[in-house]
């Protein structure tokens, strides 16, 4: 454990109870992706099964239970509790086009050829893809309410802190995993557009509304 | 490669 990992952790945390609050304060879920946040909770779903074959620390452990109840508590708001506010006509992303590579990448490259680490593989070939369905749902409709995007930009800096990490802990401890790495660039990648867009007009001192051209 | 394969962030 370093500052870094620490730092991002607390930023994944953030940014999952920023959605919560937002969501329940509001009692709406508008303009959030339902997508996304399924192949989120598939995502820790399919990682977290270590927590029964895998300790590693009470800080690890309470940090999986916490995602993976957060993660199911926020689909219990979008598709049961604020149903009637999904915004189902904009999210249309297609989820098999990063269902099915991710599930076929992860049986072909991984770290070793068993169940739970197929399924730890999937996980983070999934994690990096799933917030396109949120992305496209922000650029289809051109705007995100400045709560969404603080929301966005608190998991994107989540997944940047993590790359630190691995920097340090190359360095520090001569560790690395390279599909995490390499998944891991690539999903901070994604959020590069919105970072900046974020910075550039997030900033402003009254902004209510950022919108974001695709 | 057991021990390799642990895991340990989230």
């Amino acid at each position: 454990m370093n500052v870094f990992r620490l730092a991002g952790d607390i930023s994944h945390l953030l940014a999952i109870i920023i959605l919560l609050l937002k969501i329940w304060t509001s009692r709406s879920c508008a303009g959030i992706s339902g997508k996304s946040q399924v192949m989120f909770a598939i995502t820790y779903t399919a990682r977290y099964l270590d927590l029964f074959t895998n300790f590693i620390s009470l800080y690890n452990s309470t940090m999986k239970i916490i995602f993976l109840g957060a993660a199911y508590a926020t689909l219990y708001l979008i598709y049961v509790r604020f149903k009637a506010t999904y915004d189902h006509n904009h999210d249309t992303f297609r989820v098999e086009f990063l269902l099915i590579p991710t599930v076929i990448l992860s049986v072909l490259i991984n770290h070793d050829f068993s169940p739970l680490e197929i399924l730890w593989t999937f996980s983070i070939y999934l994690e990096s893809v799933a917030i396109l369905p949120q992305l496209f749902m922000v650029s289809k409709t051109g705007e995100a309410e400045s709560i969404t995007s603080h929301y966005l930009f608190a998991l994107g800096s989540y997944r940047a802190l993590y790359i630190i990490n691995w920097v340090y802990r190359y360095y520090a401890e001569g560790f690395y995993d390279l599909i995490a790495i390499v998944a891991g660039v690539v999903q901070t990648v994604l959020y590069c557009d919105f970072f900046y867009l974020y910075i550039t007009k997030g900033s402003r001192a009254n902004a209510t509304e950022m919108s974001i051209e695709a | 490669i057991e021990d390799e394969l642990g895991h340990d962030e989230l």
